[in-house]
């Protein structure tokens, strides 16, 4: 587990997160930083997604999980994905405004 | 499975590859007609092939950045993506060109990533499914190489049948009489094929499933479909040839014809030449009798001018035939140099008037000026080309047009023209696309594929300069917006669906741009202005409306744009108009 935590560093884990909508996309720009929880959380969801042992750690399969060809869509319904219509869809749509 | 938010508002879509060229498109064709026909089959959807940049699904193989601001990673890694439905680039499908890609179909993974498999994968995108955890979907993110073999796992199948409905049974002119039988049709089915079942299920092995043999018999029309189509292209290519082949030979017989002509009449001159020198030996030989007949000598003139006049005829059939001559050859020259072959439409037989007329001047200040101004725009009723604060006070920017608001409200006599403050800025002025005050406190003015740099009013030496030279595309026609942002105090630059971060030091586009929009979440593409306003606070604009810009949650404070013009211009409410906070 150490040896695999030393081959993919937190920088690439982080990237991959924000990249496929694990953590926001604006942290890109804002340069947020996450705490230990909140990566946790996202390294738990990405490999419950792509369906390895969920241990919120970077072990060897979640090593091996990232390295492997994929798709370049993001993995989760956020409002920063691809569509130009979804931000209106998921805004417009759903809000419900109180008398 | 996961479906996306919007989906295709018809049935049937249109598909188009861009990169006809690479060596591998008829193989690539093939593969995304098969991979869509996969979808087709267990939905309403059908799918035609056009070759138009207006097809609903653009194919596309890019390397690195590509324009859309999700750029590609070089080999391995990130194989693809795709765009939900939408209008503009959604539906596109964009495929790494430095993947070693399969275009074979194989199943051996030695041979490349399989093209059919990322194909039937990205298109699910493009029919508007998310990615699916189940492992064994075609949606799962990660690539697997299954076979597909027109079947569809059902998490998938429920999913695209979710969206677009059930195929519904087409039957042949032998429809079936009563339900009796459709009952006994569907219990057939049923028992025809069962995903559920493991592969020794009699019917799901591919020998035995009649559903294969519909598949190989429809594959087979479709294939046969292809063929005809291409004999008639290739009929079509032979019919235009043989015209234009031809419209040569009626041309070569004009030609020759003319020839004859002019030999006829070359030989009508000689002898003419020959009477008269005739004529005039008698006439030496005879003066004073010569001399006595006027009308002869009329007679001579007349015909005299008649060659005269026979002659230029002459001349100019000749120049014509040349100019014909030279713009065949011209056209000839295109076609073969650009490998096209369609047919060529005749020149027309006119030869080009000489005119004192001079070129368009290059100046453009000559152009426009007798163009009639464009009205004042409407306070209280427009929408804003930029807006940015200039010296402490909010410049409103509209046309040729602009508002200035100091902090007793909107100056009199505004909006006034532009030029009147910055009057080096070109006189043909329509509008600017973005302005904003820089850190050395010098206005940025952006106007089409150039910006102008001012000191204050003074137009700064060595401005205006192209786009291109602060790193942005060559391509970018125009900058929507540039504003500074008040969470890193960092410039940007916005146009279209994509954005830019200037360096403030190199005064050049950092690396990793450009990005997309959507991280401005809830602003959207195509805006038309923003700022940062005294309060600190990023503002967004478009059409008539803004949104203020919360940077901690990195989404718009309100989902639902405000007026503009009651807060920027502070225009009166009018009568039934009620507050979002109210409502």
């Amino acid at each position: 587990s150490k040896k695999a935590k030393t081959a993919i560093s937190e920088d690439i884990m982080y990237n991959y997160l924000m990249q496929f909508d694990y953590l926001p996309k604006s942290d890109l720009e804002t340069g947020a930083l996450r705490t230990e929880d909140q990566l946790k959380e996202a390294i738990r969801s990405l490999q419950s997604f792509g369906n390895i042992t969920v241990t919120g750690e970077i072990d060897s399969a979640t090593a091996r999980l990232i390295q492997k060809p994929r798709c370049g869509v993001g993995d989760r319904r956020s409002a920063d994905s691809f569509s130009p219509d979804n931000l209106y869809h998921e805004i417009g749509s759903n809000v419900r405004v109180r008398r | 499975f996961a479906l996306q938010g919007p989906k295709w508002s018809r049935t049937d879509l249109t598909w188009s590859m861009v990169n006809r060229s690479m060596p591998d498109a008829s193989k690539v064709e093939r593969m995304v007609q098969t991979a869509l026909d996969v979808w087709a089959n267990h939905s309403k959807l059908t799918f035609r092939e056009v070759y138009s940049d207006q097809a609903d699904i653009q194919i596309l193989f890019a390397r690195r950045a590509h324009g859309d601001g999700y750029k590609f990673d070089g080999p391995g890694q990130v194989l693809a993506h795709a765009f939900y439905p939408g209008e503009g680039r959604g539906g596109d499908a964009h495929f790494d060109a430095d993947e070693t890609w399969n275009f074979d179909g194989e199943s051996d993974d030695s041979h490349g990533t399989n093209f059919l498999n990322v194909a039937l994968h990205e298109l699910g995108h493009s029919l508007g499914l998310a990615h699916s955890a189940i492992p064994d979907a075609v949606m799962f993110p990660w690539y697997q190489n299954n076979e597909v073999a027109g079947n569809l796992p059902d998490d998938d199948r429920y999913g695209i049948q979710q969206l677009y409905g059930t195929k519904e049974k087409t039957w042949g002119p032998y429809k079936p009489q009563t339900t009796t039988t459709t009952t006994t049709t569907t219990t057939m089915r049923a028992m025809i094929y069962r995903a559920d079942k493991p592969a020794y299920w009699p019917w799901n092995n591919p020998s035995n499933n009649p559903n294969n043999d519909r598949n190989r018999a429809r594959e087979r029309q479709e294939e046969e479909r292809r063929r005809q189509e291409k004999e008639r292209r290739r009929q079509e290519e032979e019919r235009r040839h043989q015209e234009e082949e031809r419209r040569r030979q009626v041309e070569e017989r004009q030609r020759q014809e003319e020839e004859r002509w002019r030999q006829e009449q070359e030989r009508q001159e000689e002898e003419n030449r020959r009477r008269k020198i005739e004529h005039k030996s008698q006439w030496e030989r005879n003066p004073s009798k010569e001399r006595n007949r006027p009308r002869e000598r009329q007679e001579m003139e007349r015909r005299r001018q008649e060659q005269e006049r026979q002659e230029q005829e002459r001349q100019e059939q000749e120049d014509r035939r040349r100019e014909r001559e030279r713009d065949r050859q011209l056209e000839w020259e295109r076609r073969n140099r650009n490998g096209a072959r369609e047919p060529v439409t005749p020149t027309a037989n006119t030869t080009p008037r000489p005119t004192n007329k001079p070129y368009p001047t290059v100046h453009r200040q000559h152009h426009h000026h007798n163009k009639p101004r464009k009205p004042k725009p409407d306070s209280c009723m427009t929408y804003y080309d930029a807006i940015s604060i200039i010296r402490g006070e909010l410049f409103i920017f509209r046309g040729p047009y602009l508002w200035r608001i100091g902090t007793s409200g909107l100056y009199n006599g505004y909006p006034t023209e532009i030029r009147r403050h910055w009057s080096a800025l070109p006189e043909n002025l329509t509008k600017v696309d973005a302005v904003y005050e820089n850190k050395q406190r010098q206005i940025v003015f952006f106007i089409g594929r150039e910006y102008y740099v001012f000191n204050s009013v003074m137009l700064a030496p060595g401005f205006p300069k192209p786009l291109a030279s602060l790193g942005l595309p060559p391509t970018l026609t125009h900058i929507d917006a540039s504003f500074v942002w008040g969470h890193n105090n960092r410039t940007y630059m916005t146009s279209g669906t994509l954005y830019w971060r200037i360096d403030d030091y190199t005064g050049q586009v950092e690396l990793d741009y450009p990005r997309d929009m959507s991280i401005w979440s809830g602003v959207g593409y195509n805006i038309d202005a923003a700022f940062q306003y005294l309060d600190g606070k990023t503002y967004f604009f478009k059409n008539l409306g803004y949104w203020e810009f919360n940077d901690d949650r990195m989404k718009v404070a309100h989902a639902r744009a405000k007026l503009s013009a009651r807060r920027w211009m502070q225009c009166a409410r009018s009568a039934n108009e009620v507050d979002d906070e109210q409502r």
